[in-house]
């Protein structure tokens, strides 16, 4: 099994080294790979062989070869639909965003309780009541249940969608959701990448 | 300086932290909170060592302590005032979201430059046009910009920032920003906590 920590590496070596095939990086040394995130060059080839991606001695890795390699052990190489609860301002900049960036996500359904919700047509599908969120489930085939619903109704949503036999939900509600052991609940708060930025601030004059 | 994954297990650790003392545990060892994130001890006590938080040998970490250092350590003791540019979906969740969630970051002001929405309420401020960024800016001390505007409208809008003084920037837009060296530019992709999600779901029967 892999800790979230090296799993979390592993997609910052993925998106980085989609965006060196996209300036048409071909090869790349583990020590500028390593340069980009203020890594030892070790940390990177211990990370990739324990997958057996390992790179060509003294010339590094092939970019595209190694990105079908992280693909398929980040099980990115296949489609994995996804169904937002909670149609308002979150769920709905998810469902647009997720429509667009053709990758391996793809919201396929959405449902939400507001009556005035249902029905509106966002990110290529209609929305349906959460009433009919097991037929829901069903029908589009989803996989991730995503929670962009108020605090409150986190919990419920979550138990609702594990009856519904969805695979694993992320959770952007504020609150504490208790899971069940078979279906894994991520949790994010988007301060972390707020806190992340505050760190690299140029000093003020009042710091 | 630290590297940007120190930095992110540092802001684990803290989240971590927050929780275990909202749960009222006042102390923790390094073999438990390793447990927590999958990691070996050694690597937390090395990574609070670096500034300076040692625990006691053989008892741990007093949690209310070491959230303030963190805290300290991660500039997160002081108030982040935030401007969203794009006060669409994706900007007034943010607004609402950081509007409630008392911490250290608080959007202060937004901007649009659709006339529907600005005069707008949300998030206890009015959204004003982008053709008054550089005195809203101003009025309003924000120190941290966030970016949630269309991809075309992501570099400019991030160099008007730059020339409004502030300090760093968050974009959440699909493309790549030119950033300059004395203003910090992250950039945000919610897919990376659908691709660590991705990772730990059950097998499904067609896999
Ligand atoms: N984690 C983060 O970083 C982050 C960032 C922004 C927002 N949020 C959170 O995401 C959630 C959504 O934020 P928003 O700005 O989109 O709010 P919003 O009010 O615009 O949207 C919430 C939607 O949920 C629907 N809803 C309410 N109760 C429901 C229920 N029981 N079943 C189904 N749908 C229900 C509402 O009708 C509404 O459409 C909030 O909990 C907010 O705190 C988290
Ligand atoms: N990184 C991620 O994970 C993620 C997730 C969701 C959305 N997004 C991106 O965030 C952005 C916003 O998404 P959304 O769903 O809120 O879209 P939206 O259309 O609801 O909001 C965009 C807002 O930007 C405003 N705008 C357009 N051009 C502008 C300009 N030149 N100056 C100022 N304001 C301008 C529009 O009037 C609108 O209010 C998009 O680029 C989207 O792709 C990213």
């Amino acid at each position: 099994d892999v800790s979230p920590l090296t799993l979390n590496r592993l997609c910052l070596y993925l998106r980085s080294l989609r965006r060196l095939e996209a300036d048409g990086v071909s090869r790349i040394s583990s020590q500028d790979l390593a340069r980009r995130f203020n890594l030892s060059a070790a940390q990177i080839r211990k990370d990739l062989a324990q997958f057996g991606a390992f790179g060509i001695r003294g010339a590094g890795y092939d970019v595209s070869p190694l990105i079908e390699r992280l693909d398929s052990i980040l099980r990115l190489d296949r489609r994995h639909p996804v169904i937002v609860v909670g149609m308002g301002n979150l769920g709905s900049a998810l469902a647009c965003y997720l429509g667009f960036n053709h990758g391996s996500f793809e919201v396929v359904a959405g449902v939400d309780n507001d009556p005035g919700r249902v029905g509106r047509e966002v990110g290529g599908f209609r929305i349906e009541h959460t009433d009919h969120l097991a037929r829901v489930v069903r029908d589009s085939g989803a996989e991730i249940g995503v929670l962009a619903v108020p605090a409150k109704a986190a919990q419920q949503n979550y138990d609702l969608l594990v009856e519904a036999g969805i695979r694993g939900v992320l959770n952007f509600a504020p609150t504490r959701v208790q899971p069940v052991p078979e279906v894994p609940l991520k949790d994010v708060d988007l301060r972390i990448h707020l806190e992340e930025l505050a760190y690299f601030l140029p000093p003020s004059d009042t710091d």
